[in-house]
Parts: C-alpha cells; structure tokens; sequence
C-alpha cells in the first residue's frame, strides 16, 4: 500500500506525504479561485477553454502556489534615519519541478495596519524593490552587493496593498543558484517605525506541468 | 454456431458510484479541499455481440467474436474508462506552501469495452 500512495504521491508531484508543521491561511484569492472550478461540473469541456489556462490572470499554466516569504529583516549596524524598513524577501522555489515553467508571479505586499490610517501626514513613503544579483557577505553594507531596482511606489497609506509583477525574475529564481530573493526598501516616514511589525508577503506563482496537460480535442 | 446468453442491464460494462473520501485515504492533513470526490469507476461484461453503446474498440470487437467461439481460450474484454476528467485541488505540498492544481484523469465519466 505504501509503494502504492507513493506512486499516487509521485503523480502528484510530491516527494512524500506532506505533514503541514505550522500551515499558513489559505489565501482568499485561491478559495476564490478554486471554488470558481469546483463548481464546474467538467472545465475541461468548456468551449474553447484548456484545463491548463488560468483565466484570472490569463495566462498558461496548471498549478498555483503561494510561496511565504522566508526572508529576514536587515538590521543595520549603521542605521539610516530615513530608513524605516530594510528586509529580504526569499521564496523558496525547490519544490517547483524541473519540467515546470513560470508564467507569471506576483508579489503581494499587505500592511496589517489597524492603528494608522496615515504612516506619515504629508509625507509620503518611498516603496523601493530590489532584485539581488549578487550574494552579500557578512558585515559588507546593504549597498556593497549588486542589486536592481525593480520598482519604486510612493504612498501614503500604511493599510494599504502592493501587487507587482514579477514574472520574470521568478522564472530566473527557479535556478537555485539565481534565487537570491529581493530587498525591500520603506523610506521616507517620520512615523513609520515599527511598520515591520505588520507587513506581510507572499509570492503567488503560476506555472505550467506540460506532462500532465492534454489537448481535450477529441480524435476525428 | 455461437451460444449467446442476454446479459441484464445491470450487468452491463458502465460507470459505477464511487465516493473517494481523503480522509479514509489518510490524507485530511495536507489535503484542504475538497474533502472528498466522485470519482466513479467502471464494472460490467462486455458480451457477444458488442452494443455500440458500449464504446468498444475494434480489438474488444473481435476479441468478443473469439471469446464467443473458444471461452475458455479468450476471456471476455474488460470495461475499463474512456473518458476521463479532471478536478482542481487545494492542499499543502511538503514545504507548506499552498497549492491550487488541476489534475487530469481523476473522475470516471465513461466506460467501455
């Protein structure tokens, strides 16, 4: 029976049983999503529509996942005023298998905030995205290593929520030796300390398995 | 001559109610949704002469045809799926990120010889 469920396991793409340790909430945006093809009766029937497109972000692919970020904060020894938060974002991508291609990747940005409406009246903040390139080692400053900036966003509000495209750096970081995460950069605030203590992020990824998607065309 | 015995209905090659519950699997830790599904299966004969209805493939045809004459050298066709479907899952994967993906193959909707 065992070699049994890890041939089904296998099919699955699953090295073993998973035993979730501390299992993060489902996204709203995958119960959306998945309900939207339970109540299908048979997607794969529908009139031009492949079982390995995702309509909601239009593009190819069978698999969704959302990857936590891993990434710690960066403390400084030399602590920049106008800094109010340094952190790496790191995703983990070893479980993507190698067959498997990215077709698109986001980065969402959420701000648990309850306490202010506004980090810094007037002021806005400076949202700043890096891609590393290089690694860093330990002691050199944040700016020793090679970088790129990816994007760079002003706002106001602390409860806000960031979504940006990644697509192409994600399909980078499924070399691991390439995967060196991002830099995320919050400037400019008065108010903004502690603003780490609310901020989450996760990495929705899209990807496509071409073994297990079929054309559905029947044979004339 | 050939000996032909009317199968029943009932007996007959077609898809049958199966619930796969993934908590009788062992698998309600990591799977999220659904909690189960209708997966079917297929059971049935495939008797001399082959209805079109049953799907058959020009193989089970003839092997039918022999079975008929020498059933004790030619066993009967099996019913098995000839069409498949898919369903979506919601589960956690071994490094407890969360996973929506479309699986092909997992639901009987028909049968044949």
């Amino acid at each position: 029976l065992q070699r049994q469920e890890s041939l089904v396991l296998k099919s699955l793409g699953l090295t073993a049983r998973p035993s979730p340790r501390s299992p993060p909430p489902v996204p709203h945006l995958l119960w959306k999503m998945f309900h939207k093809r339970a109540n299908l009766s048979s997607p794969a029937s529908e009139e031009g529509k492949t079982p390995c497109w995702v309509e909601e972000f239009r593009v190819p692919g069978n698999i969704i996942r959302v990857f936590p970020d891993q990434g710690q904060f960066i403390h400084s020894d030399k602590p920049r005023s106008w800094l109010c938060l340094q952190k790496r974002l790191y995703f983990n991508f070893s479980t993507l298998d190698k067959g498997e291609q990215v077709t698109m990747a986001q980065l969402q940005i959420h701000f648990h905030h309850n306490q202010y409406q506004v980090a810094s009246p007037g002021h806005p903040l400076e949202l700043s995205l890096y891609q590393a390139t290089q690694a860093a080692l330990r002691g050199m400053s944040s700016h020793a290593y090679s970088r790129k900036l990816l994007v760079e966003q002003s706002f106001i509000h602390l409860h806000k929520s960031f979504v940006f495209n990644l697509t192409e750096a994600a399909k980078m970081w499924q070399t691991p030796a390439r995967n060196l995460g991002l830099v995320l950069e919050i400037a400019g605030g008065k108010l903004c300390s502690g603003a780490d203590s609310f901020l989450d992020t996760s990495l929705l990824v899209v990807s496509l398995a071409h073994r297990q998607c079929r054309s559905t065309r029947k044979r004339r | 001559s050939t000996y032909y015995v009317p199968t029943g209905a009932s007996n007959i090659c077609k898809p049958r109610r199966l619930y796969i519950s993934f908590r009788d699997v062992g698998w309600e830790d990591w799977i999220i949704a659904p909690q189960g599904y209708l997966a079917n299966y297929c059971l049935g004969e495939c008797p001399f002469p082959l209805a079109e209805d049953l799907n058959s493939t020009n193989h089970a045809i003839l092997q039918t045809v022999v079975h008929s004459l020498d059933p004790e050298g030619t066993p009967q066709p099996c019913c098995v799926p000839v069409r498949l479907s898919p369903i979506s899952i919601l589960y956690y994967d071994n490094d407890d990120n969360v996973v929506l993906r479309h699986y092909e193959d997992m639901v009987v909707d028909e049968c044949g010889c």
